[in-house]
């Protein structure tokens, strides 16, 4: 597999350029439509003014999400893979030139919606944050555990939506997470109403100290 | 592109499989958890007695879909890809060499949950069918449109969701399709309440007269 050689050597290069600016890299992954964007504005509108947050935006195509991030006042450059179900450290690479690291805390990469491939593509990041909504069920853990093994914390997005769901249940997900021999924080949230957000910002602050 | 190429000679072949038994093969794409399986329950419920149905199911790990299929009464196989993002023509061949063709009429192929890949890889079957659930938003197409540009029909799926959900337009996930120059039928459904079945269960009975 000399591609995975090639992008962990990338990937190397590009740590290098976050670990010399101190900016803390986190790569969020999850099915389309989990709310990764939606959890983004709403962080930002939450911890904006304390931190200075960028975004990296990777889709096949449009600019959407990358606009949507700009609204909030945030730099967000938009990669469009074209055909790529998943973002390498090479495209992130060009897009991290992009960026004013030097002025930075926190790096926001929103990956493509995939919930397999992405999983196994180093960036040069240092944290994989996976979003699992409420919507789609809570056995994705057992069926796509490429990606959930490899997540430091899992937010169950969408929350404020378990009253109207019959059938997804919050300890099943973080039972099949643990059967992954998966220790990662598992945290319920709502970009809608905020629910949960004192605990994933919390999280987010503690990772940055930890990592100065 | 020698991979697509072999898989391309392997779908002629497992085409030739089911024209031989007048089998029509309907390939099932989306999200994770945008409802596939629960739209094929549903579809069972509804016309099992009727026509003679089964499936292949595509997943990374667990025999969950396959289950959820068999307890309905109908032949389940449930290929298991370990970290392949996508079923393929040879994965599939192997699949129907375990069930009884013959005395088939339709078979639904669920593929792995992802909005990319699998539009790529022709299987042997008839139709493309992409489900699109309210819950993800109504961007999907135009963010992802490989997947969308192959679909015979798009059905946005849990459409009992709309009353409470207060950024999804049907119309938009409409124009956003036919924006990719498709004029597949668009169809609104749910698995829950059968809320759109008759027009999805005409759809497939008229894809199956024009097959024969
Ligand atoms: N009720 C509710 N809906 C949400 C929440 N977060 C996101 N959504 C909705 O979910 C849909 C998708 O949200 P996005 O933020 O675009 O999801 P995404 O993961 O960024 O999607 P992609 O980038 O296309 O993979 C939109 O219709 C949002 O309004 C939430 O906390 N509660
Ligand atoms: N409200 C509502 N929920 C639904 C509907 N269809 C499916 N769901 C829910 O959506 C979640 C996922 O459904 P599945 O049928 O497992 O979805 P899937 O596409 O087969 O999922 P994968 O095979 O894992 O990709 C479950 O929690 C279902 O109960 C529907 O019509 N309405
Ligand atoms: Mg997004
Ligand atoms: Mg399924
Ligand atoms: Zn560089
Ligand atoms: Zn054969």
């Amino acid at each position: 597999q000399d591609l995975l050689r090639e992008n962990d050597r990338q990937a190397w290069h590009n740590r290098e350029h976050f670990d010399r600016h101190q900016v803390l890299a986190v790569n969020l992954m999850s099915s389309p439509g989990s709310g990764k964007t939606a959890l983004l504005e709403t962080t930002i509108e939450a911890i904006g003014h304390e931190f200075n947050i960028g975004v990296i935006e990777g889709d096949l195509e449009t600019e959407n999400d990358a606009q949507r991030i700009r609204a909030k006042g945030v730099p967000a450059i938009q990669i469009t893979t074209g055909s790529a179900c998943h973002l390498d450290a090479h495209m992130v690479h060009g897009a991290l030139h992009q960026l004013d690291l030097e002025n930075l805390d926190i790096l926001f990469i929103e990956n493509v919606g995939n919930l397999v491939c992405p999983a196994s593509f180093d960036l040069g990041h240092h944290r994989n944050v996976t979003l699992l909504s409420v919507t789609e069920g809570d056995d994705k853990p057992a069926k796509y555990p490429v990606m959930f093994r490899a997540a430091d914390a899992m937010l169950i997005t969408k929350a404020d939506l378990l009253p109207v769901l019959d059938d997804f249940k919050c300890a099943n997900a973080e039972r099949n997470l643990r059967n992954l021999a998966n220790p990662a924080p598992v945290m319920e949230v709502s970009a809608k109403t905020r629910q949960g957000f004192n605990d994933w910002l919390t999280w987010l602050q503690r990772e940055l100290q930890s990592y100065h």
